[in-house]
């Protein structure tokens, strides 16, 4: 139930509206939404984790009267899985932010390249829907991590991601590392990357976004499949599927154009 | 001293507002009671939170004496002690908003990316007589 106030839940359409009355309303409330029209999503991607961290970033937030900036103190969200998906950077991040936004996962390609025997996987997110005059102020890679119980005991496996600058058909791609860090093949929990610079450019040469590469290691050098140290893809449960989130400020004010 | 003509002015009442008073009394400016509901107008399959929002809305009487809790600027004051000498030069000032509040909406766009936005202006914090 996320209804703001539950003592005025009746109609507020007292009067049976015209065809064109009601698209009238409904144009004036999605100016002041920004929205140009009414969205239509898919519906199977409404239960993914990237509408649930959201959730939880919505029911963190203060909803008292001074709403002059984001201000609330932060309550972790314990979803049935069990740790929180948002930390408390995330509310740092927040109180920064005008708008934030999750992304769909386009593509998700688990590769294997011959000779060399590198595995790999590959993630895509549509950053062109970005309204005007935000900026990026962070932005956020957030993968799965399941708890794996077979051959890896006491072992650590070096995750590396990388943004991805040229593609080419016969060969590997041309990559930068963003970030890399060593896990606990037996860790569990959603491992969380920042993005923020690549985002950044992406907003600005949409052209240029080719997407996201993520590679494992062992400590002994071997390539290591994402599916078997346990990340999590699209085969994977809904709650636990990849996602990218960014968090913007406003940057011009913005005025609605004239009807 | 106030020139012009008087002009019949009609307050305009807004369609489709829940009032909390079926009274003909003139009551003071003051906030009243009002919800916007996205679920009315058929919107929960993109809005994801919340299901709607208190508004609320000015209305009421701007007449001399104001008294302090119209929250009545200096210019509203003497406006109304204009109209209260002459009525038919000047109006009588307007109750509206004089503090707005913002809500935050959670919603999905068509490519079921998820946004979390902040809409300034959206809630009726206080009224008061301008």
């Amino acid at each position: 139930n996320f209804t703001l106030d539950n003592e005025f839940h009746s109609s507020f359409i007292h009067r049976r509206l015209k065809s064109q009355e009601r698209r009238e309303m409904q144009r004036e409330i999605l100016s002041i939404l920004g929205l140009p029209h009414r969205p239509r999503p898919h519906l199977h991607g409404k239960h993914n984790a990237a509408p649930m961290f959201m959730l939880d970033l919505y029911n963190a937030m203060s909803t008292d009267g001074d709403e002059d900036r984001y201000s609330y103190p932060y309550k972790p969200v314990f979803t049935t899985q069990g740790p929180p998906i948002a930390s408390l950077q995330d509310n740092n991040f927040l109180n920064d932010a005008d708008m934030v936004m999750s992304f769909v996962n386009l593509v998700e390609h688990d590769k294997e390249f011959l000779p060399v025997r590198r595995h790999h996987r590959e993630f895509k997110f549509d950053l062109s829907r970005i309204p005007e005059g935000e900026a990026v102020t962070a932005a956020e890679f957030r993968i799965y991590k399941d708890f794996i119980h077979e051959r890896y005991d006491n072992e650590t496996f070096r995750i590396s991601i990388y943004q991805v600058l040229e593609e080419h058909s016969d060969r590997e791609s041309d990559l930068f590392l963003l970030d890399s860090r060593v896990i606990w093949a037996a860790e569990e929990g959603w491992l969380v990357f920042d993005v923020t610079a690549t985002s950044n450019h992406w907003v600005l040469n949409p052209g240029r976004n080719l997407g996201l590469q993520l590679a494992l290691d062992s400590t002994n050098g071997e390539s290591i499949s994402p599916r078997t140290a346990g990340l999590v893809g699209r085969s994977g449960p809904q709650n636990k599927q990849p996602f990218m989130v960014a968090f913007f400020k406003a940057t011009e004010v913005h005025l609605r154009s004239i009807r | 001293s106030a020139t012009g003509g008087g002009k019949q002015r009609n307050p305009n009442r807004s369609k489709g507002a829940k009032k909390n008073s079926s009274t003909d009394q003139k009551q003071a400016c003051k906030k009243h009671e009002l919800y916007v509901s996205f679920r009315d107008l058929g919107w929960q399959d993109w809005i994801i939170a919340p299901e709607g929002y208190a508004a609320y809305y000015c209305e009421g009487e701007c007449a001399f004496p104001l008294n302090s809790y119209m929250n009545a600027t200096n210019h509203a004051i003497v406006q109304t002690l204009v109209h209260f000498i002459n009525p038919e030069t000047v109006p009588k000032p307007c109750c509206a908003p004089t503090q707005l509040n913002a809500i935050s909406v959670l919603y999905f766009d068509d490519s079921s990316n998820v946004i979390l936005k902040k809409y300034r202006n959206m809630v009726v914090r206080a009224c008061g007589c301008h």
